[in-house]
């Protein structure tokens, strides 16, 4: 009987990972994910001590309290964090079980006697040898087991970057085109929920999110801002000397970026991007579609204010977004034709019929550039139909169990398991919305499993 | 692209006990990217 570890009524992925069909993205897919630095070292064929659940006392495994008696395994397969295991002494599946490998219930081999702890064999085997050390000894000698230091090590890696009541400034749900001054509320697996300052409405996005910027970025980049007076006063007087910082200001060291301010004003970079090019891009209110889009403004390190074409007329550019010039959700014009995606066509134009070609002539507008885009593709180890966990990002309070349905270079189609296609999400490889099997329960936030289909009553 | 990571496996005594008393063990063990 294994340990209940989840009490947010989670999907629990157990059902599907033994199905023959079964492939999970490994955690090395995940460089945000914890454990992503030492996942190189773990395989199948590890020993480990673990949980023994097959004992007289089971107090501990229905109360939830610490594990108290532990027994040899085998690593048998692993599936993101979870991993098959077999207890020592059983010869067959009979008795394999699965565990989140970064669980109190797994430790390095050795780890129990450091703590005094005998280590039990299972009950329905304690008679199967008459000698337990010798068996250990043959079993043990020169296999692998996890590092000494690999509970610690994990445990670190859940650290956030951010605490609560830092500030910053977020992307505005309900206006994208500027950012609002929002403070951090609560962080689950470096997952941020966010207030924003006029509301009780909140926000959950990651902390490598390119939605959050540090306090000035706005008045640095020349965005459009939305905060309380006082605030607007310190930009405003930052503006011509250095802003001044306060303690829960969130600052640029803990924002993930992939380019440095000091690229742009050091090395004097310029933006390629001009404003009425038009260019290929994600939409940010409906990620399964990739768009015409048009650049309206070009801001300061790189930084555009791009529109989808496919919108309805808004001439109040509320509906514009910010895309950094290195964003992995822009493309340059063809990028869908050359790699088979249906493009969302302008407002007013036909999805067969749409044409670049007359679009450019009728619009008297120019293509960005292919060499203004950055499309390294990194060797991400993705590969289609891996299962994983994803961030609903037009919910991102809910993550839910999906697939990698389509890749294109960098780019992931994520499906949302049991859900249409239309709620689909085209992702980056490196975004930090998906995760491994397993992560949820590992970081303690509620996994959503697919919709449940009433039966027809027979 | 994310930096290789270094592969490191160290040879290591391992100690364990069971009921019927105290032994080490030779293994493998990584380094990990300390």
């Amino acid at each position: 009987r294994r340990r209940a570890n989840d009490h947010l009524n989670s999907f629990d992925w157990i059902s599907e990972l033994s199905k023959p069909d079964f492939y999970a993205a490994p955690v090395t897919c995940f460089s945000h994910a914890p454990g992503y630095d030492m996942w190189d070292n773990i395989g199948i064929d590890m020993k480990v001590e673990v949980e023994n659940t097959d004992c007289d006392n089971q107090a501990n495994v229905v109360t939830g309290q610490t594990p108290h008696s532990f027994w040899v395994a085998t690593v048998m397969n692993i599936c993101g964090y979870k991993a098959l295991m077999r207890y020592e002494g059983f010869d067959d599946s009979s008795h394999d079980f699965w565990v989140n490998l970064c669980s109190s219930e797994v430790h390095a081999v050795g780890w129990c006697a450091t703590r005094g702890k005998p280590l039990i064999p299972p009950k329905t085997i304690e008679n199967k040898y008459s000698d337990w050390k010798d068996f250990l000894v043959e079993r043990l000698s020169g296999a692998r087991t996890l590092p000494s230091n690999f509970y610690n090590k994990i445990s670190d890696s859940f650290k956030s970057r951010f605490r609560i009541g830092l500030i910053l400034e977020l992307v505005d749900k309900n206006r994208i085109s500027q950012v609002k001054l929002a403070s951090v509320c609560k962080i689950v697996g470096k997952r941020l929920y966010l207030k924003y300052y006029d509301s009780d409405d909140g926000f959950w996005c990651h902390e490598d999110s390119p939605i959050i910027h540090p306090v000035g970025w706005a008045t640095t980049v020349g965005h459009n801002l939305d905060a309380p007076q006082e605030y607007l006063e310190r930009m405003q007087a930052g503006c011509d000397q250095m802003i001044e910082v306060h303690e829960d200001d969130a600052t640029i060291e803990l924002f993930k970026m992939n380019f440095t301010f000091e690229e742009y004003y050091l090395e004097g970079k310029t933006n390629g991007f001009v404003e009425g090019m038009k260019l290929e891009a994600v939409d940010p209110l409906n990620l399964s579609s990739i768009c015409v889009a048009t650049v309206m403004a070009v801001l300061k390190f790189g930084y555009m204010m791009i529109r989808i074409d496919s919108y309805d007329p808004d001439a109040t550019g509320s509906d514009w977004f910010c895309y950094h010039e290195k964003s992995p959700s822009i493309f340059p014009v063809g990028f869908c034709a050359a790699n088979g995606i249906t493009l969302t066509p302008p407002n007013g134009y036909d999805i067969n019929t749409f044409r670049w070609d007359t679009y450019l002539e009728e619009t008297k507008s120019l293509p960005a550039d292919e060499h203004l885009f950055h499309r390294d593709i990194p060797d991400h180890g993705f590969r289609p139909n891996m299962r994983l966990e994803c961030a609903d990002l037009m919910d991102p309070r809910l993550v839910c169990v999906a697939t990698v349905a389509r890749i294109v270079g960098r780019l992931l189609k994520i499906r949302f398991d049991g859900w249409p296609e239309e709620y689909d999400q085209w992702l980056d490889c490196e975004s930090p919305d998906i995760y491994p099997v397993g992560w949820c329960v590992l970081v303690g936030h509620k996994l959503e499993g697919p919709p449940i289909v009433q039966q027809p009553v027979v | 692209q994310a930096p290789s990571k270094p592969r490191r496996w160290e040879q290591k005594q391992v100690q364990i006990k069971t009921m019927e008393g105290e032994f080490s063990v030779t293994m493998w063990a990584s380094g990990g990217s300390d």
